[in-house]
């Protein structure tokens, strides 16, 4: 229980977001881009796979991308840090035929990433496994997941994986929570601030398994319930909050059902809810929700 | 198949296999990306603009607005990069603990699954009834309200309407002042910082020290580095804070002027010169 003042001159009023690494360890150097920097010969100098990747080429990162990056983190800024917001997908795009992906490469490499994620923030001094110097909040990305992009409300062998792999970012009551919806929140600084990292693939109209947030059997429905439910309690203990999750809630990703209902809680929920973060689209811009709007879009929508 | 099934129409599978085609074309290289950011300034942006004024008399801190931020990738679809921000703690560093009389987290766990089981496995009510009924009676109230919005009195949701379907949230309490994201207070937003690796000097630069005799790690070490994108109190559009008021006014800039807009859309492609 650190609800004492003894952190208090600890916090840095800073936290990084960082969203998408995609990690290829099949990612060659000195390959041809044209064959997803995995093999054979460039075919001139502009088809070279570099070491540390190619802007706009199409490759995946090459693993020394992700080293590099988190070792530069650690150095430079995580002595000035609070917590780590970090949106997923942290496994390669299934985007070589000869190279398909399989579901223990999947869990594989999401026990790779965040390892190294615990291995970077972690208080080694600290005997609690769960004591970190940065505090990280992971998400679900839809390449996380095998099949690609789909995704079943657990528990299913997935959630658990899923669970295990991310186990010391977690807080330990919120194993079956997690367990139905992958989602769950932190309280960054103890009865003050939380960061909600919620399943964006139970809403995301790429999941094959999800087609709206109306019908009760929908695994978005159920987890708007949790929302729902997660929010007020937050609200009755004076806690503030950030979303969290890899896709955006917009209506480019998300059935109209599911992100107007969002925006119906972004917007009831505003005096704790500061803001959302998310990934997944690989753009740095923002999207401004109107909840106003989305009570006029269910009226419609019907 | 669609003679078959006369349910499903032509568009329904073209439209279906589009939706697959772009799904798995997010690992390729980035296209009409350009095209996307023009629809995001004509949907959201420019509607904002249009508005902005009558919104900021009856709404001075546009809290019918959420913001969605989006964050570029570590991927090099165009150049890695990550942000760092800045929030409010002035009022931390001086506060007393406040003492919580709670229920422990399991406890409120334990209870919160028994509670969603109950709405979920609630057989007294057929599903698809209560779906219809839920909608029908938020329709019914957002009618309502519309009505009495037309003859210049301010209308107000029902009350009850959503009792049926938790999925829909209470209407906020009224006199609840504004949110960390629309007031600057305790764990208000105050600014952020883009950090990008270019790439294209970090693979030149490792290239140039690999052929002056450097070791492959002592090139990466030297090569490898983040530096300052941007801020977002830097010009040409310079935030005072990143509230949702900031975010709204940078959206109606952002609407109304093409060179903003430029340096807006660089920024977007985290400096890699991206164009369509």
């Amino acid at each position: 229980d650190l609800r004492g003042n003894s952190h208090r001159g600890s916090i840095k009023g800073r936290f990084l977001q960082i969203t998408d690494l995609h990690p290829d360890l099949y990612y060659k150097e000195g390959s041809s881009i044209e064959t997803a920097c995995h093999r054979g010969e460039p075919n001139d100098k502009g088809d070279r796979a570099a070491r540390f990747g190619n802007a706009m080429m199409g490759c995946d990162g090459p693993p020394d991308l992700m080293y590099y990056t988190l070792d530069w983190i650690q150095e430079n800024l995580a002595n000035e840090i609070d917590f780590i917001i970090w949106t997923g997908d942290n496994v390669r795009h299934d985007n070589d035929r000869k190279i398909p992906r399989t579901e223990q490469q999947i869990f594989d490499m999401n026990r790779h990433v965040s390892d190294l994620f615990v291995k970077t923030f972690k208080d080694h001094d600290s005997e609690d496994p769960r004591q970190f110097k940065v505090k990280v909040i992971p998400s679900l990305g839809n390449n996380d997941v095998f099949p690609h992009n789909m995704f079943s409300p657990g528990p299913t062998l997935q959630t658990r994986e899923l669970y295990n792999i991310w186990n010391q970012f977690i807080p330990p009551e919120q194993q079956n929570t997690f367990d139905r919806y992958t989602s769950f929140f932190v309280e960054v600084i103890p009865g003050k601030l939380a960061i909600i990292s919620f399943n964006t693939l139970y809403m995301f109209k790429g999941n094959p398994l999800v087609d709206n947030c109306t019908n009760k059997k929908q695994p978005g429905y159920k987890m708007l319930l949790w929302i729902g439910y997660t929010l007020q309690e937050l609200r009755n203990r004076g806690i503030k909050v950030w979303l969290s999750g890899h896709v955006p809630p917009i209506p480019k990703n998300f059935d109209s059902s599911c992100s107007d209902k969002l925006a119906l809680w972004l917007h009831e929920y505003s005096d704790i809810i500061i803001g959302g973060f998310y990934g997944h689209m690989n753009l740095d811009h923002f999207v401004p929700i109107d909840g106003e709007q989305a009570w006029e879009d269910v009226a419609n929508a019907i | 198949a669609t003679s078959e099934f006369s349910e499903f129409s032509e568009q329904d599978f073209l439209a279906d296999a589009i939706a697959a085609r772009q799904i798995r074309a997010q690992g390729a290289k980035p296209v009409n990306k350009v095209n996307y950011m023009n629809n995001v300034r004509d949907s959201y942006y420019s509607e904002i603009s249009k508005k902005i004024k009558k919104l900021s008399k009856s709404d001075p801190f546009f809290e019918r607005f959420s913001m969605v931020h989006v964050s570029t990738s570590i991927i090099p679809t165009f150049n890695p990069g990550f942000r760092v921000w800045e929030y409010n703690i002035t009022d931390l560093q001086t506060q007393e603990a406040a003492v919580h009389q709670n229920q422990p987290w399991d406890l409120f766990f334990q209870n919160l699954d028994d509670e969603i089981d109950q709405i979920l496995n609630d057989s007294e009510v057929d599903e698809d009834e209560d779906d219809s009924r839920s909608l029908f009676e938020a329709l019914d109230s957002l009618l309502k309200k519309n009505k009495k919005n037309k003859k210049g009195k301010k209308g107000k949701k029902s009350k009850d309407w959503w009792k049926t379907d938790k999925t829909f949230p209470k209407i906020k309490p009224d006199g609840l002042p504004p949110g960390p994201a629309y007031e600057n207070q305790l764990f208000s937003p105050l600014r952020f910082v883009q950090y990008y690796a270019d790439l294209k000097q970090i693979n030149k630069d490792y290239l140039k020290l690999l052929k002056d005799g450097k070791s492959k790690e002592e090139a990466a070490s030297i090569a490898f580095k983040y530096q300052v994108e941007y801020t977002s109190d830097a010009e040409p559009y310079p935030m005072e804070n990143v509230l949702v008021k900031d975010y709204i006014k940078l959206a109606s800039d952002l609407s109304e002027n093409d060179k903003l807009w430029e340096v807006f859309l660089e920024r977007a492609f985290c400096s890699s010169g991206y164009k369509d």
